[in-house]
């Protein structure tokens, strides 16, 4: 499954 | 007022080309200290990260911060226009809704403009982290480029295993498997040949091809590409612009369903 790279970062 | 010179038009185009492709329109980001762009491909999978330093610019001016929001299809329309060896100098008013991209030639003989609207983009700003990455490995651009493009032709996916004997990309699919393994050089006469791994601890990701062959547009800025790779966190893919900056790609990892 492909996770969301915004799942890593926090939004600013 | 915003006014950025670079000597040559080439390296305008090859950051272009480098990002286009993921995104089809980004804000770059202007202060004194440079330019700036940060956005993630449509799909929310990845990451671009571009820092252009202002001291690697010919002449680099900015009063008041400045965020430009642009086509990149409408930009490559105008880059298109120019000629590698050309000058290519980017001018912008203080809040203005328009940038004036222009060329000249280096006899100065030929000049040319082109205005291209700004774009007030809803742009989404992400805090990455530092980390510690386990492995990171350095290599030439072209041979990550051409095992990424090798191993798309398997699967949808490449697993990295990276340990410290050396990292091993590898794909599987209906044809069979497919395993490349790259060694840490010994002695390399040339810098920009060498494979160095720096590992803390070994590391094993799967990551989508169509994204690793989208980064790998960003070869002919590079000779050299630097994979930093960590359980559970995303890949970062950094191509050095000699003298000028960086762009990072972020990809995030695929987990088992």
């Amino acid at each position: 499954m492909q996770r969301g790279i915004d799942t890593f970062f926090k939004r600013l | 007022m915003f006014e950025a010179r670079l000597g040559q038009a080439t390296i305008l185009k090859k950051i272009l080309d480098a990002i286009k492709d993921l995104l089809n329109e980004a804000t770059f980001d202007c202060s004194d200290s440079g330019i700036q762009l940060q956005a993630m491909d449509n799909s929310h999978v990845s990451l671009v990260s571009l820092t252009l330093r202002s001291d690697g610019f010919d002449k680099f001016r900015c009063d008041r911060n400045l965020s430009m929001g642009m086509n990149l299809g409408s930009m490559a329309k105008i880059l298109k226009c120019a000629n590698n060896e050309d000058n290519v100098t980017m001018k912008a008013q203080d809040n203005a809704d328009t940038v004036t991209i222009m060329f000249e030639s280096a006899n100065q003989e030929k000049v040319s403009d082109y205005e291209m609207k700004l774009m007030n983009l809803d742009q989404e700003h992400l805090g990455i982290p530092e980390t510690d990455f386990s492995c990171v490995v350095r290599m030439p651009a072209m041979e990550f480029a051409r095992i990424c493009r090798d191993l798309a032709q398997f699967s949808e996916s490449v697993v990295i295993c990276c340990t410290k004997e050396g990292v091993k990309f590898s794909a599987s699919g209906d044809v069979g498997t497919a395993n490349i393994k790259l060694a840490q050089t010994g002695s390399v006469d040339k810098e920009e040949e060498a494979v160095i791994i720096e590992m803390q601890e070994p590391v094993t990701l799967t990551f989508a091809c169509r994204y690793l062959n989208a980064f790998t547009k960003a070869t002919p800025l590079s000779t050299q590409v630097q994979l930093s790779m960590c359980a559970d966190v995303p890949l970062v893919v950094e191509y050095a612009i000699k003298d000028l900056g960086h762009i990072r790609y972020y990809l995030a990892p695929k987990i088992e369903d």
